[in-house]
């Protein structure tokens, strides 16, 4: 799975992923990347998120539209937000994987459960960081 | 300026980390920074977020290394069996598909839905005539083939065993972190 998300100069969010879905996967099984609000959503009074990890999961648990919410009605953080769906909710589920998102003022939060993720991220006038979690 | 800002996934890789060579590592960062950078580069020109997110996840979708367009892992069937979505946070809008074929760039094909029809999710052989209509790029079943993938489906296709990309080994629990 892959995926991005952006703040542009005029103060709007994006959110996308693309994926082909589980090795060996059978009956047109999807996951949660086509679904919205599950693995890809985008606000702009809040952020824009792209999920991967083991679909079924993130579907149950609405991930990418949890973190959302807890940011407009709890008045979270991005990290706090990010941090309670994949660390804390995702994990009781016994979902693994993780998202990347940022927020209107250009934070980033790249957070995971799982091994091997291939991230990167950029912010205005600052470095590249592209780094593997292994 | 206002600020503005990038982030990319290039997924849970297929490699475990034991397996992560040096040339290999040097391949999936080369990879993530072309992505990352054509998303920065319109991002900086002025341009619009969903342009750089489309943009990104094309990029990557081109790149065998990931589990998306060209390298995507192998279904039951032995077939390449894609999903895409994507979302304007100002508009709300979003487009998404699922379970296409032979589709060069899903995610363009998403795009496209937001632009070119009231609906936000198309499935199967409908969502593939909407990209005909729509003139989204086709490949044939070899353009999407990485030996990789085949391997791995190899191991598990006569079983009802599914593969997430990133494959915890079962003997060590190598493979399991929290970050």
């Amino acid at each position: 799975t892959v995926g991005a998300v952006a703040l542009d100069v005029k103060g709007n969010l994006a959110a996308a992923t693309s994926t082909g879905g589980m090795t060996n996967k059978n009956f047109n099984r999807i996951g949660d990347t086509p679904v919205i609000g599950a693995g890809t959503y985008a606000n702009n009074a809040t952020c824009a998120v792209s999920c991967t990890g083991h679909g079924e999961y993130f579907i149950r648990a609405v991930v990418a539209y949890d973190v959302s919410c807890l940011m407009e009605y709890k008045g979270y953080s991005l990290q706090q937000a990010c941090e309670h769906v994949v660390s804390d909710k995702l994990v009781k589920f016994g979902g693994e994987g993780g998202l990347i998102a940022i927020d209107t003022t250009g934070a980033v939060a790249l957070p995971f459960n799982s091994a091997g993720m291939y991230r990167g991220y950029r912010k205005n006038n600052e470095e590249a960081v592209v780094a593997i979690y292994k | 300026m206002n600020k503005f800002s990038i982030a990319i996934h290039g997924g849970a890789g297929t490699i475990t980390p034991s397996s992560m060579t040096p040339d290999k590592e040097k391949a999936y960062k080369k990879a993530l920074t072309d992505a990352l950078s054509a998303g920065y580069t319109i991002l900086a020109g002025g341009g619009d977020a969903l342009d750089a997110v489309q943009q990104a996840v094309q990029l990557l979708e081109d790149c065998p290394l990931f589990n998306a367009g060209k390298g995507s892992v192998f279904t039951k069937e032995g077939k390449h069996e894609m999903d895409a979505s994507i979302m304007c946070g100002k508009t709300l809008e979003a487009g998404a598909v699922a379970g296409v074929y032979n589709i060069k760039n899903p995610v363009k094909l998403a795009r496209a839905i937001i632009t070119h029809s009231d609906h936000v999710f198309l499935s199967g052989h409908g969502a593939e005539e909407f990209a005909r209509k729509h003139r989204i790029a086709f490949e044939p079943e070899e353009y999407f083939f990485d030996a990789l993938r085949y391997d791995q489906w190899r191991e598990v296709r006569d079983s009802d065993r599914f593969m997430l990309d990133h494959t915890v080994e079962p003997e060590t629990g190598e493979g399991k972190k929290f970050g």
